[in-house]
C-alpha cells in the first residue's frame, strides 16, 4: 500500500 | 525598530501568491540579515522556507531579531490594496504587537498604510540537514506547473522518474495514464527555456499532486524551478526570487508501506 509520510520521518524537530 | 522597503510592490504580492495556498498563518523573522520564514502545512506533509536578503531591499533596518506571526490571508487584503508598482515599506516597532504596511504611489501623491495586528504562533521548526541530491533538474517553471496542472487530472500522484536520458512524468488512474518525457536540452540558445539534469544516480519518487500544484502558485516569481530528489527523501522545489532570494519547499513522498 502507497501512503503520504510525514516530514517529520525525515527532518529533526526543534 | 525594523523598516523593509521594496520599490515594487509585485515582488511581495507574488511572493504571499506563493505561499499563501499552503499556509493559513506563518512567522516572517526577521534579523539583520534579512527575513526568513519556515513553516508546515497543516498536514505536516510539505514545508515552505522563504528567504528574503536583507540586500534585496531598497531599504532595509532590523535593529533587533524580531519574530512576526502574521495571518496571511489578513496580508493578502492588505495587498490587494497596493498597486504593482508602489513603493512598500513593513514597519514594525521593537516587541510590537502591529505591523504597518505602507503605499506609495510612484508620482507621491497617494500614500496609504494598513496596519495589522500580529499573531504568536507556536510552530515546530524542522532541521534540513545539507544534501548531496543524487538527481537535480532545472527546468522552465512554466513547463513544471503546466505539467502537475495537465498529470493531476489522472491521478492524485505524480510519479517523476529522473535519469540521464530524461526526466519523466507520469500520473495514473480511472480514466487511464499519462506520461510526460522532457529530454535535456543539448543546445541552449536561452537559458530560461533550457531542461538541465544533474544526475548521479537515477531516482524514482512518487508525490502527492496536490501539494506540487500548490508548489507552482511560485511560478511567476521565475523562469526556472530547480526540483532535487534523492531516494526516499523529501522533494526539494526551489524558485530563485532575482536579487532578493528564494522560496523552497520540501515534500515528503509517498512511499510502500
Amino acid at each position: 500500500e502507497v501512503t503520504q509520510a510525514e516530514l517529520r520521518k525525515y527532518f529533526p524537530v526543534f | 525598530m525594523f523598516e523593509a522597503r521594496l520599490s515594487s510592490a509585485t515582488t511581495l504580492k507574488k511572493v504571499l501568491d506563493a505561499i499563501k495556498d499552503l499556509l493559513n498563518e506563518a512567522t516572517f523573522d526577521c534579523n539583520d540579515s534579512g527575513i526568513q520564514l519556515q513553516a508546515m502545512d497543516n498536514s505536516h506533509v510539505s514545508l515552505v522556507s522563504l528567504t528574503l536578503r536583507a540586500d534585496g531591499f531598497d531599504k532595509y533596518r532590523c535593529d533587533r531579531n524580531l519574530s512576526m506571526g502574521m495571518n496571511l490571508g489578513s496580508m493578502a487584503k492588505i495587498m490587494k490594496c497596493a498597486n504593482n508598482d508602489d513603493t512598500v515599506t513593513m514597519k514594525a516597532q521593537d516587541n510590537a504587537d502591529t505591523v504597518v504596511f505602507m503605499f506609495e504611489s510612484q508620482n507621491q501623491e497617494k500614500v496609504s498604510d494598513y496596519e495589522m495586528k500580529l499573531m504568536n504562533l507556536d510552530q515546530e521548526h524542522l532541521g534540513i540537514p545539507e544534501t548531496d541530491y543524487a538527481c537535480i533538474v532545472r527546468m522552465p517553471a512554466m513547463e513544471f506547473a503546466r505539467i502537475c496542472r495537465d498529470l493531476s487530472q489522472f491521478g492524485e500522484s505524480l510519479v517523476i522518474c529522473c535519469t540521464k536520458e530524461g526526466v519523466k512524468f507520469s500520473a495514473s488512474g480511472d480514466v487511464g495514464s499519462a506520461n510526460i518525457k522532457l529530454a535535456q536540452t543539448t543546445s541552449v540558445d536561452k537559458e530560461e527555456e533550457a531542461v538541465i539534469i544533474e544526475m548521479q544516480e537515477p531516482v524514482t519518487l512518487t508525490f502527492a499532486c496536490r501539494y506540487l500544484n500548490s508548489f507552482t502558485k511560485a511560478t511567476p516569481l521565475t523562469n526556472q524551478v530547480q526540483l532535487s530528489m534523492s531516494m526516499d527523501v523529501p522533494l526539494v522545489v526551489e524558485y530563485r526570487i532575482q536579487d532578493i532570494g528564494h522560496v523552497r519547499y520540501y515534500l515528503a513522498p509517498k512511499i510502500e508501506d
